[in-house]
């Protein structure tokens, strides 16, 4: 498997929440989510980094008309926690790179990460699993990005035809 | 499909750093991340929330024989981006679901977070795709937070035995 990245996707009808200095504790993940698993909000990308001095940060995406019923929710949740301070952001679009070799292949991240650098699209927030890498930018250059990526992925040929490293 | 999770995964031999207060501008990331391709280092989970104040934090993980590799090159790469302060920890292990079925359902991370509370597990990251939760929880607790989602998606029944919501 010659390609670790088959596909890029942009996601685009989302909006994001930032839960701030929530308490880093067994529970919180859950309040919050159990909130929003009540309203039927559906949650797309979920992003923790490691806390600090007893609270977390928590972000999340949810269809953009959505946006005002899951804000609510997760306000009152987080009340509920012991507090936290919540933001949102509708100026946000997701780009995503797909592919079964990427498991297998150290630097494709990075190369993804490049392609953006060189655009000067800032990166927002990221999360990965083993065969995707999914990273937030501002709305206004979502088209940038995507063809950024289709760019160094070399998207827009046939397999076949793509170089290999 | 009615089982949106199909599997649990557990992944205990790798290390944890953290990049905090690293510039949040086009560059960074990928800075970080080709240092540590140079090097060779396999990156696993990627993990970065918004910034605040102009800059961010990144998280991600690294075989653990490779820490030490990792954290030189990535204090380099800190360093020349313009500043942050490099942390790790080996006492991590990442607790995944998996599921085609995840995609179309609401309410499956929370089931996952819900068990982990239950049994007091704190949740130090989480990154998200489609079809894969991912969480980082210390390692001691690591085979009670296996166990905990096993039983909660009822991973140890033939699929047709498992109940139906
Ligand atoms: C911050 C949040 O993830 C918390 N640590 C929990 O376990 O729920
Ligand atoms: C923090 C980091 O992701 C930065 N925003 C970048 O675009 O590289």
């Amino acid at each position: 498997v010659d390609r670790p990245v088959s596909g890029a996707a942009l996601t685009k009808d989302e909006a994001r929440i930032t839960v701030r200095n929530v308490p880093d504790q067994p529970g919180t993940s859950f309040g919050i989510f159990s909130s929003l698993a009540a309203k039927n909000v559906a949650v797309d990308m979920i992003v923790q980094n490691v806390g600090a001095g007893g609270t977390a940060d928590i972000s999340f995406t949810v269809p953009e008309g959505d946006l005002k019923r899951a804000v609510a929710a997760v306000e009152s949740a987080v009340a509920e926690l012991g507090g936290g301070d919540v933001s949102h952001d509708s100026n946000v679009a997701k780009v995503s790179i797909v592919g079964l070799g990427m498991a297998t292949q150290s630097g494709v991240a990075d190369r993804m990460f490049r392609a953006l650098a060189e655009e000067s699209i800032n990166i927002t927030a990221i999360t990965t699993s083993d065969i995707k890498v999914s990273v937030l930018v501002e709305r206004p250059r979502m088209t940038d990005a995507l063809r950024a990526v289709h760019r160094e992925f070399e998207l827009d040929r046939p397999p076949h035809e793509r170089s290999t490293f």
